[in-house]
């Protein structure tokens, strides 16, 4: 979900 | 994950060592600026919030753990550590980096992505991340000659978030994932603050001479 992908990086 | 983002990470890994060796080997810090450690550890506190609640990798979590436990280390090494403090240059460190925390939490609080603590706490990470390298380079151009291990230190630092701005290109044609703008006009913002430092580095790895940065 977009929301994850978005804070998947550091 | 690809290869910019990977290089990215290990780049802003290999500026935390780097400082560790310099602090560990020499058990001094000088030219090491403490508010710039401070704003940092204070960049993945706020940053890492979700840490123990949204579990991506264990890669991910991995770092996070790395940054956040690194540079509150380097901060206590700095203000406890009986032998490092001594060296510390608390008189040529004198920027108010008070304001930038200020200034950062303000922004943040007016402009992110959606009004949720985590949200404004991201951005003000993001905001913060941005400017901590100042009360660094103000020192460094205060002290004048900086030695090798601090200027690689720097150097690495800068190029990290370089290396996100790759990766976020590449993501943008790759899989049209179209990075947050704040983080994206924030690190470029970052990115170009190392600018003369950069020009600096790079003059001094061609002639082969001492890093200078004019005062």
């Amino acid at each position: 979900n977009p929301e994850s992908q978005s804070h998947d990086e550091l | 994950m690809n290869i910019f983002r990977f290089a990215g990470d290990m780049t802003h890994l290999i500026s935390v060592l780097v400082l560790l060796l310099k602090i560990y080997a020499t058990k001094s810090c000088s030219g090491i600026s403490l508010k710039t450690q401070e704003l940092y550890a204070l960049v993945f506190l706020s940053r890492y919030l979700d840490l123990f609640t949204n579990y991506i990798s264990l890669y991910n979590t991995l770092m996070k753990l790395v940054f956040i436990g690194s540079s509150l280390a380097i901060v206590w090494c700095m203000r406890m550590h009986h032998a490092v403090k001594r060296s510390y240059d608390k008189e040529v460190d004198t920027f108010r980096h008070y304001y930038l925390v200020l200034a950062c939490f303000v922004l943040a609080t007016l402009v992110n992505e959606q009004f949720t603590l985590r949200e404004v706490c991201w951005a003000f990470s993001i905001y913060l991340e941005a400017v901590a390298i100042l009360p660094q380079l103000v020192l460094l151009q205060r002290s004048g000659n900086v030695d090798n291990l601090t200027g690689q230190y720097v150097f690495f630092l800068g190029a990290y978030r370089a290396f996100y701005i790759l990766n976020w290109i590449y993501r943008y044609f790759t899989e049209q994932y179209f990075t947050r703008w704040i983080a994206c006009i924030a690190g470029i913002v970052q990115t170009a603050l190392y600018a003369d430092f950069f020009y600096y580095y790079f003059i001094s790895w061609k002639n082969n001479a001492k890093l200078q940065l004019p005062a």
